[in-house]
């Protein structure tokens, strides 16, 4: 029984109603295939305009829109983006005011159209993502904020994986700005409240599993009545173990998931530059303190360290060195945090020279452990204010100082941040950047950033493959692994009745050199990879609607046909992600309109919606008695530019390649087997002296 | 487990088994003191083939190799495993092929066929793995420890298989005596050894070898007995007495 507070509710609602929102994903071994279904309701005779919104993460590429309105099926198309065009407020001239939400790293995807009176329009979204490890686990979230209660609201997700899944976790509605769709944030988040009892139905078989989550509209009600569900947050992890990894094989393409365990930790010389300028002030800087002080105590007994503050002037903790991890060095180190006081402008440039000059002059003394790992782990919640304050320059000077040495891991807090000039820092100088919301807690993910990079197991990472049987091989160089992350590969298989596929992994580890070889036999990893899409595709047959009479069967018959070709497809999003990347990193701009130009075509080839690309919708016209008008008008969905990487709008300085394992990629070319042969293998010769079976 | 000692100064090859209870651990390799190397064999058993009046089987189950110089490391192989603890810790799957350097000491992995342990570059262990696919009652997954380079070992060296490293030894004939025909004999550190000519397969069977075969658990063939190479524990790298 619906009571009457939501049928007033209800009944207040003023835009067309949400009779449906049906949310099915798959994840096959990592790679997640989202469908979104939405049917709206005009319940007035006048036509009123239907605003389908959906928070997508932002690691993921919408590959399909489709909209059903009055009877007529509007299709999107993915067209390449025309060359921008600089706006004087710096804005691209497609980003409707309002799309994007303050979060840059959180996509919405929003369409509006007329819906004529007392009619419905179904909206259908379909979105790819190949979910990232971190923290020894997978996270997928869904957005659950229909913006108002929804009658039949469901949610599915399916992971199907060729290993066992493993510490399966559902966690309660995340909510706020600090639990935004984003996947590339880090560290605990709280529920927004205590919530009602929804039952969310978990069947966990080996390796498949199935979440049911469809709250009924009291429940929602009891949840919130303004819509804003929050986010719908499922970790696991796959069973591995120290070999070569998983590969699996499909229609002529192969993907390679590495994650080794039961490694070393390898040393590691890390410098904290922290921002300690006046806008620091209270909570960032209290926060910031709290996260250094757990740091310190996490860092291991081979471990270097040291601090650096930087406002106006730059304070070293420990000038000209890097110092051992011993409870004296901890306990000034602790002081010298204690200490810190915000005060002044904030001088990026100098504090990356002097936190640089440091971990160079460490690494070309005596002291330093060739196969340790360096890294600097920078912190602001600004933009350049004192000293340098171009971007470019800044940049430059940070490369120049780096010397490919050692890596790069920005953090930005706060809506202040140049995150443009961090992620290019970091991107060059193969780290990551994190971006820390203002109202979020600080000191939890700094904690959970540094986790994440804390436990370097390998550096140097080379993977390759049999030599003229893979082409077009995606990233294989990597400068560190680190514990809990993952490496994937994607290619082509050049020859696919070969037989087996031989693939190299070297890497360093502390003081040894690692070589894991194995044959893969490629019909048999065809079979295996075959049968768990059919599982797949079973599972998400299972429960399906048909579109048109309110129900899924075509998006589930659509996500079955992706899934057929998943590792096509993982190799595809790969290679467009390789391609931004590349293009950040171009040396020439005849090199980075190549990259360009190859990441568009492959974002035009699967379907895409790419920083490069737009999604083009045809839009239906009503007319004012609320009749439909017989010729659409195409319209850019919003949206379709809200995850342009750093430097997308910006036609700056060509820049130097990183030139470092990790930040070389190949995207689209063949550089398989040239680079690294695979070793003879060697005879051996052992004397008949021996102790064997009975 | 059958023995096969080559004395290539010699030109001759000798066998022997041990017939050891499973649990017990036999020091192959010994010279702690001088090159720093160890190498204990832990025994598993398998009951005898059916029909056969024989004991029961034993197989080796786990090889454990401890080197001293110039850090300490402990290498143990199973069939399924390869630990390597020396700073710290790696576990190596067996059944893909890894090689894993660090200068003084390496270890390399053939995926489902052996394990090669190279210390300081002038020693060197094969352990092949047996492993079966279908194993019969008295199969068991096991290892055979091959001495690969043994330069680096020192002259004292010891062990079931260390202590013959260095030694030569003589064929001769015990004379004939009544309706006895002339036996061979060996002459080993002074000790004379009766012996039989026998055929063993090594290498996985690969490999035959002609071999003067020593009865009796190697009774006069080896210093001391049995018991003298039995270890207390996996790691134990305790000298001969």
């Amino acid at each position: 029984r619906v009571p009457r507070q939501v049928k007033t509710i209800l009944s207040k609602e003023t835009k067309p109603h949400i009779q449906e929102l049906s949310i099915k994903t798959t994840i096959i071994s990592r790679y997640a295939f989202t469908a979104v279904y939405c049917a709206m309701l005009n319940r007035h005779s006048a036509a009123t305009e239907g605003v389908f919104q959906f928070q997508v993460p932002a690691n993921a590429y919408v590959s399909n829109f489709t909209m059903i309105i009055g009877g007529r099926v509007y299709q999107s198309e993915v067209r390449p983006k025309e060359k921008r065009v600089k706006q004087e407020n710096g804005k691209p001239k497609n980003k409707e005011s309002g799309d994007a939400s303050p979060e840059p790293e959180v996509e919405v995807f929003r369409m509006a159209a007329n819906i004529p009176g007392r009619n419905r329009a179904v909206f259908l979204l379909t979105y790819e993502e190949l979910l990232q490890r971190r923290l020894g686990r997978y996270e997928h979230v869904t957005s659950l904020r229909p913006l108002q209660l929804v009658s039949r609201l469901t949610l599915d997700v399916t992971i199907v994986d060729h290993s066992p899944i493993t510490d399966l976790q559902v966690l309660p509605l995340r909510n706020g700005r600090s639990s935004s769709a984003s996947s590339s944030e880090t560290g605990p988040k709280t529920p927004a409240k205590p919530e009602p009892p929804v039952t969310t139905v978990i069947k966990n078989e080996k390796n498949v599993c199935k979440i049911t989550f469809s709250p009924n509209i009291v429940q929602q009600a009891k949840i919130t009545t303004n819509g804003l569900l929050g986010d719908f947050v499922i970790r696991y992890d796959v069973q591995r173990d120290m070999g070569i990894g998983d590969i699996q094989v499909l229609n002529g393409h192969f993907v390679h998931y590495f994650a080794p365990k039961d490694l070393p930790v390898v040393p590691k010389n890390v410098v904290f530059v922290i921002d300690t300028s006046a806008s620091m002030l209270g909570t960032k800087i209290r926060q910031t303190k709290d996260a250094l002080f757990t740091i310190l105590r996490d860092l291991r007994p081979g471990d270097r360290f040291n601090f650096i503050s930087f406002s106006n002037k730059i304070k070293v903790w420990q000038p000209n060195r890097l110092v051992p991890v011993t409870p004296l060095n901890v306990r000034d180190a602790k002081k010298f945090i204690y200490t810190l006081a915000t005060t002044g402008g904030t001088n990026i440039d100098d504090a990356m020279q002097t936190g640089s000059s440091l971990l160079r002059d460490y690494l070309s003394g005596p002291d330093a452990s060739p196969n340790s790992v360096s890294l600097i782990i920078f912190l602001t919640d600004g933009r350049p204010t004192v000293g340098e304050i171009q971007s470019t320059v800044i940049l430059g000077n940070t490369r120049s100082a780096v010397q490919e040495k050692f890596c790069i891991f920005t953090i930005g807090i706060g809506n202040d941040v140049d995150y443009r000039l961090l992620e290019r820092m970091a991107l060059e100088n193969c780290g990551m950047m994190r971006r820390i919301h203002e109202e979020a807690d600080a000191s939890a993910m700094l904690k959970g950033f540094y986790d994440e990079i804390g436990t370097p197991l390998l550096s140097d990472i080379r993977i390759n493959y049999t030599e003229d049987s893979v082409q077009y091989v995606t990233q294989h160089l990597f400068t560190n692994y680190f514990n809990g992350s993952e490496i994937v590969i994607a290619g082509k298989l050049t020859n696919q009745s070969a037989e087996i596929l031989h693939v190299q992994v070297t890497a360093s580890n502390s003081d040894k050199s690692i070589i894991l070889e194995t044959d893969v036999p490629l019909r048999h990893r065809q079979i295996e990879t075959e049968k768990h899409v059919k599982a797949a595709t079973a599972a998400m047959a299972g429960g399906a609607r048909t579109p048109g009479s309110g129900s899924m069967q075509g998006l589930g018959v659509a996500l079955g046909s992706i899934a057929e070709d998943f590792v096509e497809r993982v190799w595809g999003f790969l290679s467009v992600k390789d391609g931004l990347r590349s293009r950040l990193r171009s040396q020439t701009s005849k090199e980075r309109e190549d990259h360009i130009q190859q990441a568009t075509n492959l974002s035009l080839a699967y379907h895409f919606l790419t920083p490069l690309t737009n999604l083009v919708v045809e839009k239906p016209e009503v007319l004012a008695d609320g009749s439909m008008a017989p010729a659409p008008t195409i319209t850019p969905a919003a949206g379709s530019t809200a995850s342009e990487l750093p430097g997308d709008t910006e036609e700056g300085e060509p820049q130097k390649p990183n030139g470092k394992p990790g930040g070389q990629t190949s995207s689209v070319r063949n550089t398989i087997g040239k680079a690294a042969r695979r070793p003879a293998k060697k005879s051996i010769t052992i004397s008949k002296t021996s102790a064997d079976g009975d | 487990p059958h023995f096969v000692v080559e004395f290539p100064l010699s030109k001759l090859t000798v066998c022997f088994n041990i017939n050891g209870e499973p649990g017990h651990i036999l020091r192959l390799v010994s010279d702690h003191k001088y090159s720093g190397v160890t190498v204990n064999g832990k025994l598993i058993g398998a009951p005898a083939p059916p029909g056969s009046h024989k004991q029961q089987r034993t197989y080796f189950s786990t090889i454990t190799i401890v080197v001293d110089h110039p850090k300490r490391a402990y290498i143990e192989v199973t069939p399924k495993k390869v630990i390597l603890d020396g700073r710290d810790r790696m576990v190596l799957p067996c059944h893909s092929t890894v090689a894993v350097d660090s200068g003084a000491l390496s270890v390399s992995i053939v995926g489902k066929s052996n394990v090669t342990v190279t210390i300081g570059g002038n020693i060197s262990f094969v352990i092949l793995l047996h492993q079966y696919k279908n194993p019969a009652p008295y199969q068991r997954d096991h290892l055979g420890f091959y001495i690969g380079q043994s330069k680096g070992l020192s002259h004292n060296c010891h062990g079931l298989l260390g202590q013959f490293l260095y030694e030569e030894v003589g064929l001769a004939e015990l004379p004939a005596q009544g309706d006895m025909k002339p036996s061979p004999i060996l002459k080993v550190k002074g000790r004379s050894v009766p012996v039989v000519q026998k055929s063993r397969k090594i290498y996985s069977g690969t490999q035959s070898v002609d071999c003067w075969f020593a009865r009796n658990n190697a009774a006069k063939l080896i210093d001391g007995q049995y018991e003298d190479y039995m270890s207390s524990h996996m790691f134990d790298t305790g000298d001969w007495p």
